[in-house]
């Protein structure tokens, strides 16, 4: 399972982003995480090489949502054969933009005195997450009017074991807001905002069933191409 | 919370949504 921060966000498990036999030794796996309102690349490097490796630099491709190296990457040490550092990079939102397909997807080129090495790699929509992500209740109201209804998006989350309360709780350490909770014969229905780091914002209900584990989760969104990675991140996040 | 007049107006929506 993932680490929690002490904010409370999710965190997904560090993934191998490059075996070390695609790129001359050396091994790059990461995550991605929000912390204190900072979008942060966990990448772990080992060398399995047999010789030293230095002067290490990192550079995206432009991406959906302009993801950029906030600071440039520094290595405290050249990294020696078998040895590995961790490091976390801050990133901006402030890059060029280019959609891609998926949306998260993120390209990235390492170098170091060896070569230069390409990789993939897909970041969970909720490092997106503003802080300021909840929405006035009016402006909710007329919102969910506003979107028609073709650009919902309904889901089944299942197997999750948690009340409304909890569930309301976990959502917002991760910048899920919930603005209004209502019981209609029985079910818990919760109503939800949260804004990308572009603006763009989500508006969601989240229905509960008191003692069963399948909740509905319908989004409305301008983007609705948005909508399944959102649903991602919600079964990440309740099921963690 | 301040009740603000939008109380009863999720009350409709949630109503709505599930006796559409």
């Amino acid at each position: 399972s993932g680490v929690g921060m002490p904010t409370g966000s999710y965190v997904l498990p560090k993934t191998v982003w490059l075996p070390a036999m695609k790129a001359k030794g050396l091994e790059i796996s990461g995550t991605f995480a929000r912390r204190m309102g900072t979008i942060q690349m966990d990448v772990t490097f080992t060398n399995k090489a047999m010789q030293i490796m230095t002067d290490f630099a990192i550079q995206f491709n432009r991406n959906s949502f302009g993801l950029s190296p906030a600071a440039p990457l520094q290595l405290a040490t050249p990294l020696s054969p078998n040895q590995t550092i961790e490091v976390s990079l801050p990133l901006s939102t402030v890059g060029p933009v280019m959609k891609m397909d998926p949306l998260n997807n993120l390209q990235v080129a390492v170098k170091n005195n060896i070569d230069v090495f390409y990789f993939s790699s897909l970041y969970p929509i909720n490092i997106l997450f503003v802080e300021d992500g909840k929405m006035e209740r009016q402006v909710f109201l007329a919102t969910w009017k506003d979107i028609p209804s073709d650009n919902e998006a309904q889901f089944q989350i299942k197997d999750c074991h948690l009340n409304s309360d909890a569930v309301s709780n976990k959502l917002q350490s991760n910048n899920i807001f919930t603005i209004a909770k209502r019981n209609v014969e029985g079910q818990d229905m919760l109503y939800q905002s949260m804004k990308l780091t572009n603006g763009i914002w989500i508006l969601a209900e989240l229905r509960i069933q008191p003692g069963s584990p399948n909740f509905t989760l319908s989004l409305k969104c301008r983007a609705p191409e948005i909508a399944q990675f959102v649903l991602q991140s919600y079964e990440a996040m309740l099921k963690n | 919370e301040i009740d603000d007049g939008l109380d009863e107006a999720f009350s409709r929506l949630a109503e709505s949504r599930n006796n559409p």
